[in-house]
């Protein structure tokens, strides 16, 4: 079990605070407004009403003794990069931090910042991808140019097995999963024999220009 | 090419306009803040000043044109609900919204929302089960119980070969990317010749059970 401290109790903060006190570890929730703090005290261990950017209130809230601190104070640029500044005078070990823009990412991490933070950025990039290719329901990458998408069957695909289609040799892309929606239903690693049908989603990884040329099939 | 609109220029909005517009779409941004539609006038075909919760503002903007409408207004709740009623009503085919809450997201859907995102929600659980497992440094859900890790290596690995591992048949789980630190390189589809080393990161998937068993390695 992990000792957490989550500063800012916007929408990500709240979430962090419920999933991590959720998953057994001690989360101490710092937030300046007493309605923020009303709302996760069923929720974690302690809950702060606190100014952030008062670096004496900060000493004494044991930040050296965390093993994360995560800093998500929003749209005041100013205000979580001097709370960042001031958790890594006062010795936090990790600091993650939210970032409302990249280049306040780069300001955070020439501070002390271990870990920058893109919630709505990174949903933005799967959201444009996922409008951009019809029939690919979901986008995620993996590593430079090779990710996961999941795709709703091109139709040169459709009634065809996979042993017939052979999709690693014949195009280096590999099925991980189907997931099939009439009756619903999740198939891992699908053998050979599995054939494809219209209402299925395929969860496909590969190169990035391999799974582009598998949708225009 | 597609055309969309997009409803509020906070992180995730400004994002989407950004990434949209990189894509090659025709994209109309609407915000009520003169500063905002001035940050995305040099990314965007068209930048609307208005109030989205203006029904008449909005039935002039060729809503029902968009193939997908994108509503991101923040913390004022029911100004995304009335949106997204209005969106409707004015005939817009595919309506997604960012939503603050869960139970936001319940009261968009039942209002004709077709998609209701949560980046914050999302982000919030992926950080939570990293930073709860060791040496996972990324999680990704596949589907339910299936999911996608990023594994410095347990140390019962370090040092051994993906053949004599033989991960797929002895923990039912797939190495699908190899990232290499030093030098900075990625393997895709690793071979069984492929040996591992500490400062490799292994992007797996498998069942969450069996990635459980491993990463006790
Ligand atoms: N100096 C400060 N000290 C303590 N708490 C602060 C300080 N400044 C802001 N906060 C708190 O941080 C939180 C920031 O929430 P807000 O919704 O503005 O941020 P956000 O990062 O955009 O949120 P979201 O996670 O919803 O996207 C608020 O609860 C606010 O009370
Ligand atoms: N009624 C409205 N009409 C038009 N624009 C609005 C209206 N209400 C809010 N907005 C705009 O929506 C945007 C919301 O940004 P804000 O950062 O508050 O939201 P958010 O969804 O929390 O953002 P983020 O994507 O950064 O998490 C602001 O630019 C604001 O001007």
């Amino acid at each position: 079990m992990k000792q957490f401290a989550v500063i800012g109790l916007g929408s990500f903060g709240y979430y962090l605070c419920k999933q991590l006190s959720e998953r057994g570890h001690q989360v101490m929730a710092v937030d300046r407004s007493p309605a923020k703090i009303e709302s996760v005290q069923h929720l974690v261990e302690k809950a702060v009403l606190a100014d952030a950017v008062d670096k004496e209130t900060l000493s004494k809230l044991g930040m050296a003794d965390m093993d994360l601190v995560i800093v998500c104070l929003g749209d005041e640029i100013d205000s979580s990069i001097l709370t960042t500044l001031y958790l890594k005078e006062l010795g936090a070990k990790e600091i993650w931090v939210k970032a409302m823009t990249e280049d306040h990412g780069k300001v955070l991490h020439l501070i002390g910042a271990s870990n920058v933070i893109f919630p709505e950025r990174d949903m933005a990039e799967r959201v444009a991808y996922t409008v951009s290719h019809s029939n690919v329901l979901e986008h995620i990458p993996l590593a430079a140019g090779h990710s996961i998408i999941e795709l709703a069957p091109p139709s040169g695909l459709i009634g065809r097995t996979l042993g017939e289609l052979d999709l690693p040799r014949r195009y280096g892309v590999m099925v991980l999963v189907i997931k099939e929606l009439v009756p619903e239903n999740v198939v891992t690693m699908p053998s050979g024999s599995y054939r494809i049908k219209d209402s299925d989603v395929l969860v496909i990884t590969g190169r990035d220009r391999d799974l582009k040329r598998l949708q225009a099939l």
